[in-house]
């Protein structure tokens, strides 16, 4: 149920009912709740519109709305699963959902390998981490020849590549991942288990009945 | 570094942190 179809609805673009978000994540209705006091602050620091824009997101990440990042971008744009430029309350939530500590491994797998596939090619290229590589090094200011970083390409590729077609698959990325489970340690979002304690404020502004929660 | 996979050191990335995101 989209909030203009409810009298009882904040008037906001795309705020989806809190109590079908819930029962499509692994969120309590309270937590939805708690999110959507998150999302209001982001979504209002540039334009009070009710989406979050490209500008916002990257202000919400690294506190300086300047600030082009490739990876931020990829987020972004996977959050952004309508494409349309801008992402919305449900957006938020059903994609925040995949870093729960509660959501199944095998999403959070998923969601990784599109992280990567920077060009939605079905495959992790050894170009597009390349890319990748680079921009960390941009990032990050850390210093690596180039010799160093075809080495680290040559070594990544000699392990995860497995049948040595010059691309990583999905199912190459599952063995890859579950070789090296580190890799997914930003799939999983801790603060995302404590979310309603974070955002308290969410109680005051509750539309649905205690006995619904 | 070189003894890294290039996705350990690509995991580092701050944009990649949405835990900051929570911070206020």
């Amino acid at each position: 149920m989209g909030c203009f179809q409810s009298a009882q609805r904040r008037q906001c673009p795309g705020h989806e009912d809190p109590l079908l978000l819930s029962s499509q994540t692994a969120f309590t209705v309270s937590e939805v709740e708690a999110l959507f006091e998150l999302f209001k602050s982001i979504s209002s620091s540039v334009i009070d519109d009710g989406l979050i824009n490209k500008e916002e997101f990257q202000l919400a990440l690294f506190k300086n709305r300047k600030k082009e990042n490739l990876f931020a971008n990829r987020i972004f744009d996977l959050f952004d699963v309508k494409q349309k430029g801008v992402i919305d309350f449900g957006d938020f939530v059903r994609a925040l959902n995949v870093f729960h500590p509660n959501s199944p491994h095998e999403d959070k797998v998923d969601f990784s390998f599109k992280l990567y596939d920077l060009d939605n090619t079905g495959f992790i290229e050894r170009l597009e981490v390349k890319q990748m590589l680079i921009a960390l090094l941009c990032e990050s200011e850390m210093k690596l020849s180039d010799e160093t970083v075809e080495t680290i390409l040559d070594k990544t590729f000699l392990d995860a590549d497995v049948n040595r077609d010059g691309k990583i698959d999905k199912e190459e990325w599952q063995n890859f991942v579950s070789r090296n489970p580190s890799l997914m340690k930003i799939m999983t979002l801790p603060y995302l288990r404590d979310i309603t304690t974070t955002f308290p404020s969410f109680v005051f502004n509750s539309e649905v009945d205690e006995i619904a929660t | 570094p070189v003894l890294m996979n290039a996705f350990e050191l690509i995991s580092t990335s701050q944009g990649l942190n949405l835990g900051t995101l929570f911070e206020k």
